[in-house]
């Protein structure tokens, strides 16, 4: 299918397994065609995409048991992947105002497969060379998030943190790193860190390092010796 | 130019081995 059809196919808002396998397909095609294809599929794609993950997002909050629409959620982060995988679909993702912070709303616990996804993608964001510092965008768009919900900023990773699922427990502190990591003034990162730390983070790490998994081990390790490195800074 | 490719994958890898994480 030509990234023409796809546009099509989504504006007729299908749903459930229908959208399901439209996405799916259209992951796929992402992933598989060359940038001009992508920029085809382009700006309206990417809105089309972010309208659905909003809307999808939105009925998740009133029907939690709808199992469809949450796997129609996690194909979406993944077709978002593979858009951005190039400097178009990037830049693209950037611009939008809504880029950010809908990936912010996947880092939902209940839904730890995509959360992990979730994650990642904001991980890779926060590092990015940009004249803006991203990092902030995406710490801005959690605090705003939290408020909205009135609770701490980084409950939801703490919560993903307390998940069985190790890919979870690994992307939560890679997450946690690129956040601290990019983070200019040494103030900054110690606050970050005592932020964590007076939500449980110190209790929950002594539990995760019992766990032996070399993504675990790398990112408990950028967070010790990064932590240890401002210390004696400071 | 929007051609360069696999930009996400660089980043997640360098995520994931810590190497985005040396300090410069």
């Amino acid at each position: 299918k030509s990234a023409v059809m796809y546009i099509q196919e989504l504006r007729t808002e299908p749903r459930d397994t229908q959208l399901l396998s439209c996405l799916e397909s259209l992951r796929i095609s992402l992933n598989n065609n060359p940038v001009s294809w992508v920029q085809t599929f382009g700006q309206e794609g990417l809105i089309l995409l972010l309208n659905f993950l909003k809307k999808l997002q939105d009925e998740k909050e009133e029907n939690p048991n709808s199992g469809v629409g949450v796997k129609c959620q996690h194909e979406i982060i993944r077709c978002l992947k593979a858009f951005m995988n190039n400097k178009y679909g990037l830049k693209a993702m950037l611009a939008s105002a809504d880029g950010i912070p809908l990936l912010v709303r996947a880092i939902n616990p209940s839904i730890p497969h995509m959360m992990v996804d979730a994650v990642k993608l904001l991980s890779a964001i926060c590092i990015l060379e940009h004249p803006e510092n991203l990092h902030e965008r995406v710490l801005e768009s959690i605090t705003a998030l939290a408020e909205e919900r009135d609770i701490e900023r980084f409950q939801p990773l703490l919560s993903g943190l307390h998940k069985p699922n190790i890919a979870l427990k690994g992307g939560c502190m890679q997450l946690i790193n690129a956040v601290i990591s990019r983070g200019e003034e040494l103030d900054f990162r110690i606050h970050i860190r005592s932020e964590l730390m007076r939500l449980g983070l110190r209790e929950l790490l002594a539990e995760v390092r019992n766990i032996e998994n070399e993504e675990l081990r790398v990112q408990l390790q950028v967070f010790d010796e990064q932590a240890e490195e401002d210390s004696e800074d400071l | 130019d929007g051609d360069e490719t696999g930009i996400m994958d660089g980043l997640l890898e360098a995520l994931q081995s810590g190497a985005a994480f040396k300090r410069k």
